[in-house]
């Protein structure tokens, strides 16, 4: 159908995936729950800072959008990190290993982490 | 998004998801995208959360997320997540949380912790029915056997339904989108009324993970905010995903 909503008979033989609606398989990543919290994110986000970066940065170009003076960004990088001590273990120390390994900003890696209670209105 | 639980003829469940995410999050007006679901297609990783050298779970996560929104654990149970829109919002448990009432617990923390703590599929029912939430969601449960496999609607407070396969009734999926299964979808957002008609033209004699993964392959129930799709097995403990595309002419949502 070539107007929305583009509904269309019902997809076979689509398994194993291939062709325009695939793009990739995804990487598999062991989290060792015997390691401290602080590290044991260490190894997958030193292989995916550059991308978590990249996602964080749009997310301020979008922010910026809405409050050009650039104040909603400086309240999640100022204000956020207070609330980080009030988040169950072992979640604020993890979150802070994150921080530090992907040099994002520790409110911004918070504000990703909490993005489902802020988008559920 | 779009989340199935099936029983087969044998009463073998498979439960298999479409994660999408970006509605209004900037659209690419040269590309026809939403600019957040591209950047975040390469920060999927499926990930396995071991103690002492064994798997405790199974996850299809973001790289900087901790909390889990896809899971299984093996042999036990599997689950998924679904947003759930409400004035009663996540932003209200946020400004809870902020003015120090902390009672509830963040929706993708909750996730993780059952899937780590959860010994059995009742238990993990129980932790996700009951629990206090900061907002509030869908979570939809496979288990092992024959008859386990449900949607659980919830409020931030409490759950409002829980809505269970009964094969015996005919009823040997469930299926959910991001409404309230007693009410009709949104009318330009339906990806209910096809993903049903293709699970009603397989039939639950040819219910298999490659045959829902056709159902999450068919438009509109694959959209422009498809980020990956994640076929799972409780049973076996098996977790596959792929990222997705969709390409013109396709619904932005």
């Amino acid at each position: 159908q070539y107007v929305p909503p583009y509904t269309e008979e019902c997809r076979t033989n689509m398994y194993p995936p291939a062709g325009p609606t695939y793009k990739s398989t995804v990487a598999w990543y062991t989290i060792d729950l015997d390691t401290p919290p602080y590290k044991r994110w260490n190894q997958l986000l030193s292989d995916k800072k550059a991308e978590l970066a990249m996602l964080n940065q749009v997310i301020k170009d979008l922010a910026n959008a809405f409050v050009p003076s650039g104040k909603l960004v400086d309240l999640v990088d100022k204000k956020l990190p207070s609330l980080i001590e009030t988040f169950p273990s072992p979640f604020h120390d993890e979150l802070k290993g994150i921080a530090d390994v992907s040099g994002v900003p520790l409110g911004e890696v918070l504000l990703f982490n909490i993005f489902y209670e802020v988008f559920t209105v | 998004c779009t989340s199935v639980v099936a029983e087969d003829s044998a009463g073998k469940l498979f439960h298999a998801r479409n994660m999408d995410f970006g509605l209004f999050l900037g659209w690419d007006v040269k590309n026809h995208t939403w600019v957040v679901t591209e950047y975040l297609r390469p920060l999927v990783v499926n990930l396995d959360f071991q103690k002492g050298n064994k798997t405790v779970f199974k996850s299809t996560s973001f790289a900087g997320y901790v909390g889990m929104l896809t899971g299984v654990k093996p042999g036990v149970f599997s689950v998924t997540m679904n947003e759930r829109f409400s004035l009663d919002g996540g932003y209200i448990g946020i400004i809870e949380w902020i003015i120090g009432r902390r009672d509830g617990m963040w929706m993708s923390f909750l996730m993780r912790s059952v899937l780590e703590n959860a010994t059995s599929y009742d238990d993990a029912k129980n932790q996700l029915a009951t629990t206090k939430l900061l907002a509030p969601a869908y979570f939809i449960l496979g288990g092992n056997k024959s008859g386990q496999g449900c949607v659980i609607t919830r409020s931030r407070t409490t759950s409002l339904d829980i809505w269970e396969i009964d094969a015996k009734q005919s009823q040997w999926y469930v299926l959910e989108t991001n409404y309230d299964r007693w009410k009709d979808p949104f009318f330009l957002d339906d990806r209910r009324t096809p993903a049903m008609k293709c699970l009603n033209q397989t039939t639950q004699a040819k219910i298999s993970l490659e045959k829902i993964y056709d159902v999450l392959s068919t438009k509109p129930v694959l959209n422009k905010l498809t980020v990956y799709t994640t076929l799972m097995e409780a049973s076996e403990g098996k977790l596959e995903s792929y990222i997705r595309d969709c390409p013109n002419p396709c619904m932005p949502w």
